[in-house]
């Protein structure tokens, strides 16, 4: 699941 | 994925690309912090602990393995290379790195959105990311005469964030609940971190000198 956090950057 | 977020990725891979560049051309890392560097490691080591666990896109993982593998190869390079650690100022890069990470590890324990490990380490790695430039900037200090390597190194290891400032703007204004002040503040300061000497090298690119940092 694509959370809402920043943690789908680098 | 957005403009500023795809700049500021480029903008950092293409720092370490520099970096490496020139530690494997000209086999010399004068002018380089070998603390720097081994603060970037630890950055990404417990940033990206998730790669085995999360899969957010193959650029994701790619490029953090892009990051992991030039962060701890530089470090090799500067410790164990027979030629490029000669060339390494021992005495000049003399940062006590070691009391930035206890401190930022601290402030991780305090101030996180979450307590688990990994959200812990992950809080860590930000706040540790934000100061990791500090012994490369007093180094630049000390050295005074900055190849134009090591300044373009600097200069886009300092602009990639001041994009993932513009990324966190627009997601902010795009993606609602998108509110993350830990990574915005951490950003930010990291960011002004690099002002003054943003301010010397535009100084040294507009009067089309040297750049010389003040003592």
């Amino acid at each position: 699941p694509k959370d809402r956090s920043t943690k789908d950057e680098l | 994925m957005n403009i500023f977020r795809l700049a500021g990725d480029m903008t950092h891979l293409a720092s370490v690309l520099v970096l490496l560049l020139k530690i494997h051309t000209i086999k010399s890392c004068a002018g380089v912090s070998l603390k720097t560097q081994e603060l970037y490691a630890i950055v990404f080591a417990t940033r990206y602990l998730d790669i085995f666990t999360s899969f957010y896109s193959i650029y994701n993982t790619l490029m953090k393995l892009i990051f992991l593998g030039s962060s701890f190869s530089i470090v090799w390079y500067m410790r164990y290379h027979k030629t490029v650690r000669r060339t390494y100022d021992r005495e000049q890069d003399t940062f006590r790195h070691w009391f930035l990470v206890l401190p930022c590890l601290l402030l991780a324990l305090l101030i996180h959105e979450k307590f688990t490990f990994l959200e812990v380490l992950w809080t860590f790695s930000l706040y540790l990311e934000a100061v990791a430039i500090l012994p490369q900037l007093v180094l630049l200090q000390r050295t005074r005469n900055i190849d134009n390597l090591t300044g373009q190194y600097v200069f886009l290891l300092g602009g990639y964030r001041g994009f993932y400032i513009l990324n966190w703007i627009y997601r902010y204004l795009t993606e609602p609940h998108f509110v993350h002040w830990i990574t915005w503040i951490a950003g930010l300061v990291q960011t002004l971190l690099y002002a003054d000497f943003f301010y010397y090298y535009f100084q040294s690119w507009k009067n089309n000198k040297k750049l010389q940092l003040p003592a």
